[in-house]
């Protein structure tokens, strides 16, 4: 048991650490063991510097830079235990949108056996989907779902 | 494995039978604020098991029942398909196809079917979980849930990479 | 003292109702009071309808509809107890680009005695601002603030 | 009453001083993820007299102090003006300018000002609170924090209404 807690800590560490810059653009970030002596009672802490930036207490970061983070460290688990499909409800909320587009293009370049499904309503999310659907509700309270081409909902 | 479809039908907003088909990659769903988008996140995980009436923004399980407007009246039967290519057998049950419905009826009662095969609620939990995809996997990040992974303390935290072994 | 909070009360419950329907583009709402026979004990129920839709428990609302429901109530607040200046950090994340620019409209229609200040990144609130000012960094984790014109932001 | 400025010097990421003048109408903050526009708000609250230091995201006190980069060393003291127009007296003080002044050192001692005369830091918020703009008036709605006001349970929320009166 702690032998495989340790690979599996150090395979989602060691993604985390890789996926950070990506999603960044740059920095660096770590999760690190609270007590390595004694794996089967350690917590684990998440350190992360944005580009530029000193590492300080995770409480301090912005709030687009926590989102991210935590985008960051999903990627990471999902690298080391693939799920078939992942459905992201509106994550990139509090993103600017330099930091949506690396997003997006982290989700598009991702290995296309996982399904990714995206609700959004950001722009530089759906140009890079592969595919959209539109809900609407033409009737007051009734949910209509329809295929949208991706050029019309981004020009809208 | 893949998720190949969605059905829904009386959950929600979702009064008329809509069927979503997925292919590989990135799908996006967009639309106005209230038309429905986190209902069909909703009804993936009602349809996979989730028991909480609170965690679907109910009081009660019946709440997911389409509850008319004013130009139609309330509906007495939700209903979820979720359709999956099993052919990698990631999904442990033997077959290519896996198809899987809960239904719910104003009373309460409710139904689960299996490749069309009567089951209990648990025996569609059991199928997700011993496959990996279930509750405490990354497969769902519900609106407004994605820093969740922060609010853990170290300790707890522990656990999310447990689970991911 | 029932007196007093039985005024403000009405007062408040008769702005949000009269708002609700100019930050929706229709649609309904009210504050309800729980126990209106007991007015020192009594709780208040907040009933919001979206356009076209039923009223239902506020629960069911979308995040965005809870959202706007929320600025709305604190919109009804100030009116009845003006306050000098208000800062709003990112209250409409959540928000779809038609209720941003409702939500945008009524601040700029806001009496202008009234300060808002508003950290935004929709371009329909920027752009229904008086004037904006820029925070960078182009030195690493050190702020920098710089007046920047409106048509230049909302192009960009 | 209105504000006309506000000085930030040393307080988080902003080293450098800094001031913004405040008009009428609406003034909008923009920038990038990270460069400082939640750090305003928080500057504005710390002056008036915010107590807790995880309400400002820290741990203690001087967390609030320039910390320093990779170029920059850290800073020994944050300081935060904010210049108000009182010539309505919607401040209890008989001045038509009044100036509220905050500093923390790293050794966590603190020093605050009214109109440039040492005072204590309940000065600074009964002279808010006395005013209606204090800590349960709606004048500053904080980042995440929008949906507040509904995670009131509804005896709660009568609270809200008689702080209102
Ligand atoms: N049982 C029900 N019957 C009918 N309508 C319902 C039911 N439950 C929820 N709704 C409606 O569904 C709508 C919410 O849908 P949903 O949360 O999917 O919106 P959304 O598209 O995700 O919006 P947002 O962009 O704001 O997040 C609400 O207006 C609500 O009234
Ligand atoms: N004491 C400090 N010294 C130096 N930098 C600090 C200090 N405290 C916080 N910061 C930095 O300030 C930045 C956060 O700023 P802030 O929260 O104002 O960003 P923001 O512009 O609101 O971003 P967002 O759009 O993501 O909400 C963080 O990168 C953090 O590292
Ligand atoms: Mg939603
Ligand atoms: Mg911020």
């Amino acid at each position: 048991v702690r032998a495989r807690f340790k690979a599996t800590f150090r395979a989602v560490s060691e993604a985390f650490s890789e996926i950070f810059p990506k999603m960044f653009g740059g920095g660096q970030a770590a999760l690190i063991l609270t007590d390595p002596e004694d794996l089967l009672n350690t917590g684990v802490e998440i350190k992360a510097s944005p580009p530029g930036k000193k590492l300080q207490k995770l409480s301090l970061l912005s709030g687009g830079e926590r989102a991210l983070t935590a985008i960051t460290l999903l990627f990471a688990i999902i690298k080391v235990r693939p799920v078939p499909f992942c459905i992201l409800d509106e994550v990139e909320a509090s993103l600017d949108d330099a930091n949506v587009a690396r997003f997006a293009d982290f989700l598009r370049a991702y290995d296309a056996k996982t399904q990714f499904i995206v609700i959004t309503h950001r722009k530089g999310t759906m140009m890079r989907a592969n595919r959209l659907y539109g809900v609407t509700m033409q009737e007051s309270g009734v949910s209509k779902v329809v295929s949208v081409a991706i050029s019309d909902q981004v020009s809208a | 494995m893949s998720l190949t479809s969605l059905i829904i039908s009386g959950f929600k907003s979702f009064a008329d039978k809509t069927e979503l088909t997925f292919d590989k990659g990135v799908t996006g769903i967009v639309g106005p604020n209230g038309s429905g988008k986190s209902n069909i996140t909703e009804a993936v995980r009602w349809a996979m098991g989730e028991q909480s009436a609170k965690g679907l923004r109910g009081e009660h399980m019946p709440d997911v029942i389409f509850a008319g407007t004013q130009l139609r009246p309330a509906m007495n039967l939700a209903l979820v398909t979720l359709k999956f290519d099993n052919q990698d057998r990631a999904l442990k049950k033997d077959a290519d196809q896996i198809e899987i419905t809960r239904k719910i009826f104003r009373d309460g009662t409710s139904e689960f079917y299996i490749n069309q095969k009567s089951c209990r609620l648990k025996d569609i939990v059991s199928l997700f979980l011993d496959s990996g995809i279930g509750r405490s996997s990354f497969s769902i990040i519900s609106q407004g849930q994605v820093e969740e992974i922060f609010n853990s303390r170290p300790e707890d935290r522990r656990t999310i990479i447990e689970e991911t072994a």
